[in-house]
C-alpha cells in the first residue's frame, strides 16, 4: 500500500 | 516539502487558530461540535505516537505538538471553560459508529500489523469521516457562523491540497501511499458540498444558510 513508518508527512 | 504540501499545512494550521479564536472572541462555542473536536483528538494522539520514536525534522515534530496540545485546549475550551455555550442538543452524532469501523478497517487493511502502523492507519481511516459529526450539527440547526464556515473551508482544504502534493511526490519521487490518498481522497469529497456552499454563500458576504 505504500511505505511503513516512519512518515514524514503530518 | 513542497509548495501543495506546505500550503495544506499551513490551512490545517490556519483552521485550527480560527477555531480557537471563534471560541475566544465569543466567549462560545456554539454551533462547534464537541464530537468532532474528541474524533480530531484520538486522531492526532494514534498519529503521532512516532514522536516518541522517531525524529522527523524540527518542522515535523514541532507542527504535530501543536495539533495535539491545540486539540486538547479545544477541548477544554468546550467542556469546561466554555460548558454552558456547548450545543450538545443538536451534536448528536454518536461518534462510535466512527470509531468503531475504523479501528476494525485499520486492523484488515494496513501497511504493517504492528502497533504503532494499525494506529497510524486508524487515525487516517478516523480522520476522513471526523468532520461528520460538525456536517451533521450544521445540517441540523441549518446553519453556521461565518468564521465556523472560515474554519471548516481551511480544514476541508488542507486535505485536498494534501492530494496535489501527494499527485506531485508520486511524479517527482515516485513516492505514495495508498492508504493515505484513499482516505484523503474520501476526506475531501466529504467537503464538496459545503465547499459549493463556501463559494457562493460566504465568499459573497452572505451568512451560510442551507436551503429549507
Amino acid at each position: 500500500y505504500g511505505g511503513s513508518l516512519p512518515k514524514d508527512e503530518l | 516539502m513542497n509548495i501543495f504540501r506546505l500550503a495544506g499545512d499551513l490551512s490545517h494550521l490556519l483552521a485550527i487558530i480560527l477555531l480557537l479564536i471563534k471560541i475566544w472572541k465569543t466567549r462560545s462555542c456554539a454551533g462547534i461540535s464537541g464530537k468532532s473536536q474528541i474524533l480530531f483528538a484520538v486522531v492526532y494522539v494514534s498519529r503521532y505516537l512516532d514522536l516518541v520514536t522517531t525524529f522527523i525534522s524540527l518542522y515535523n515534530t514541532l507542527m504535530k505538538l501543536v495539533f495535539i496540545t491545540s486539540s486538547f485546549a479545544t477541548l477544554y475550551l468546550m467542556y469546561v471553560k466554555f460548558k454552558a455555550t456547548y450545543d450538545h442538543n443538536h451534536d448528536s452524532f454518536r461518534i462510535e459508529f466512527l470509531l468503531l469501523p475504523c479501528f476494525v478497517l485499520a486492523l484488515l487493511i494496513n501497511a504493517s500489523f504492528t502497533p504503532l502502523e494499525v494506529l497510524w492507519t486508524f487515525s487516517i481511516y478516523l480522520e476522513a469521516v471526523a468532520i461528520l459529526p460538525q456536517l451533521f450539527l450544521v445540517s441540523k440547526t441549518g446553519e453556521a457562523e461565518s468564521i465556523t464556515s472560515h474554519y471548516l473551508f481551511a480544514l476541508g482544504s488542507y486535505r485536498a491540497l494534501y492530494l496535489l502534493n501527494w499527485i506531485y511526490r508520486y511524479y517527482a519521487e515516485g513516492h505514495y501511499d495508498l492508504i493515505a490518498i484513499f482516505a484523503g481522497a474520501i476526506q475531501t469529497i466529504l467537503y464538496c458540498d459545503f465547499f459549493y456552499l463556501y463559494i457562493t454563500k460566504v465568499l459573497k458576504g452572505k451568512k451560510l444558510q442551507l436551503p429549507a
